[in-house]
């Protein structure tokens, strides 16, 4: 058994000035991953530096780059799972947190709840000493935007984001 | 949305997945990615998905899920994955995108939309991709 880490942007459109930088951001957050398995980590701690990576990286859809909500703010959500144990950690709607997935890590470790939401969520992080940062440094040029282009009445936000089938 | 799945040493399987979510949604909307079975499922007993696309379509077919339960029926990671993505189109119209892994470390990245970046670090190389059918291929 070879240990391997797979690693995904966002399935939909990606736009020819922004695809070279999708793959890259990919490869690198494979690497990052795989770093950690040739380093004798485990799977767990793989799949959350993979994704912790993708979320600092702005060209995609998480972390800082989320895309915005009907309000213009950033509301992430994020999960982890555990296959030994089928633990599993989440939060939903959670703002000014740089790497949500870190703290659905949390919940997973020092909880025995499934998920945590928006404020809960917040609060959670809070007490483990979790840092803040500012709702603007989650957001880019790009998705301020595609907020904007899709506050048009007749706009498609899904099919913006979608685009068209493979 | 990303996401990744991985197996390490010992054959332990895990995933995680992480968004901002649909474009313009509504203050509090939830999509599948924090739901277990829909942005993501692991069990040592089967395998690891981690799921992406349109939010309400992966719920309502528990994509992740799905997909392991095809593999638990003898199906390949890459059938299986197929399987999944097809069903969630024909029974409620979604697009979406995958990443499998079973416990042995065999992989797929697979996706009915026009693109998902992807890209897999096994045995020392590297596979990445962008529309389907593509691999290629460079050493780490």
């Amino acid at each position: 058994m070879l240990p391997v880490v797979v690693v995904h942007g966002g399935a939909g459109h990606v736009p020819r000035t922004r695809a070279e930088q999708s793959l890259s951001g990919v490869c690198s957050a494979a690497r990052g991953g795989y770093a950690v398995l040739r380093g004798g980590g485990s799977s767990m701690d793989a799949v959350v530096e993979a994704v912790r990576i993708l979320e600092n990286d702005p060209h995609f859809n998480a972390g800082c780059g989320s895309v915005l909500n009907v309000r213009g703010d950033v509301e992430m959500d994020a999960i982890v799972m555990d296959g030994r144990t089928l633990s599993s950690g989440a939060v939903s709607a959670v703002r000014n947190i740089a790497n949500p997935v870190q703290l659905a890590r949390l919940v997973m470790d020092k909880t025995s709840h499934a998920c945590l939401t928006a404020g809960g969520a917040q609060q959670f992080a809070r007490s483990l000493g979790v840092p803040e940062v500012p709702q603007e440094s989650l957001i880019t040029e790009y998705s301020r935007m595609r907020w904007k282009k899709n506050l048009a009445p007749d706009a498609n936000p899904v099919e913006c984001q979608m685009g068209k089938m493979g | 949305t990303v996401g990744a799945v991985a197996v390490d040493r010992e054959g332990n399987v895990a995933c995680a997945t992480s968004t901002g979510g649909m474009l313009n949604k509504m203050e509090g909307r939830v999509g599948d990615t924090p739901c277990i079975g829909s942005g993501g499922y692991a069990d040592n007993q089967s395998g690891a998905v981690s799921t992406t696309g349109v939010g309400e379509a992966i719920m309502k077919v528990t994509l992740a899920r799905l997909i392991l339960f095809h593999m638990e029926q003898g199906q390949s990671v890459e059938a299986a994955s197929d399987l999944g993505l097809a069903h969630m189109k024909s029974r409620v119209g979604g697009l979406g995108g995958v990443v499998t892994v079973d416990p042995q470390g065999r992989w797929a990245a697979r996706f009915n939309s026009l693109q998902m970046a992807w890209a897999a670090g096994q045995n020392g190389t590297l596979h990445y991709g962008l529309y389907a059918g593509e691999d290629f291929t460079q050493s780490m």
